[in-house]
């Protein structure tokens, strides 16, 4: 474990928790993608089966419970709860365009043809895209709410913040997954868009909206 | 590629 990591990790729970507290005391989920959404269900499933098999350490198996958790629990807010403020028409990304390619990806290029290392990839492959419905729908809406930048803006700095990971763990471990870090990389790049409107107009009290 | 299976991060 070093620094970027363990900020990494804070990051991404950051933005779990402020998702959900968004959604649950504003009781709306106006502005969020659905369809990201139960793709980060599905990323975190997928990547966490051996939550079962395998023990790491007391803190990955209670931060996967956490994630697991509340994905689930935000997909339910969105899709049953809350399901009369979820805006479908401009949540209209198609995900099988996602989610076919990144399958077809992982059965290809893995570390391991076995059942339990074909899904942690197509779980890394996906999470690298799954933020595109969300960044797709701001376009289409043609702004998003402050929250919900600021849920962008660490779940983005997320994975900025694993890629120094990864160059300490090859630094000082040697350690290296070439795929974990094509993806990371892949993932960060499309928040650099999002990352540049948030430093230059929500960092400076605007609100955040496109040119429609 | 070499097998690196034993994931321990997140």
């Amino acid at each position: 474990m070093n620094i970027f990591r363990l900020t990494g990790d804070l990051s991404h729970l950051a933005a779990i928790i402020i998702l959900l507290l968004k959604i649950w005391k504003s009781r709306s989920c106006a502005g969020i993608s659905g369809k990201s959404q139960i793709l980060f269900a599905i990323v975190f499933t997928t990547r966490y089966l051996d939550l079962l098999s395998t023990f790491i350490s007391l803190y990955n198996s209670c931060m996967k419970v956490i994630y697991i958790g509340c994905a689930y629990a935000t997909v339910y807010m969105i899709y049953m709860k809350f399901r009369a403020t979820y805006d479908g028409n401009h949540d209209s990304f198609r995900v099988e365009f996602l989610v076919v390619p990144v399958g077809g990806l992982a059965v290809l290029i893995n570390h391991d043809f076995s059942f339990m290392e074909i899904l942690w990839t197509f779980s890394i492959y996906l999470e690298s895209v799954a933020i595109l419905p969300q960044l797709f729908m701001i376009s289409k809406t043609g702004e998003a709410e402050t929250i919900t930048t600021h849920y962008l803006f660490c779940l983005g700095l997320y994975r900025a913040l694993y890629i120094f990971n990864w160059v300490w763990r090859f630094y000082f471990e040697g350690f290296f997954d070439l795929i974990a870090i094509v993806a990371g990389v892949v993932q960060t790049i499309l928040y650099c868009d999002f990352f540049y409107l948030y430093v230059t107009k929500v960092l400076k009290g605007k609100k955040l909206s496109l040119p429609a | 590629v070499i097998g690196r299976t034993q994931h321990d991060e997140l």
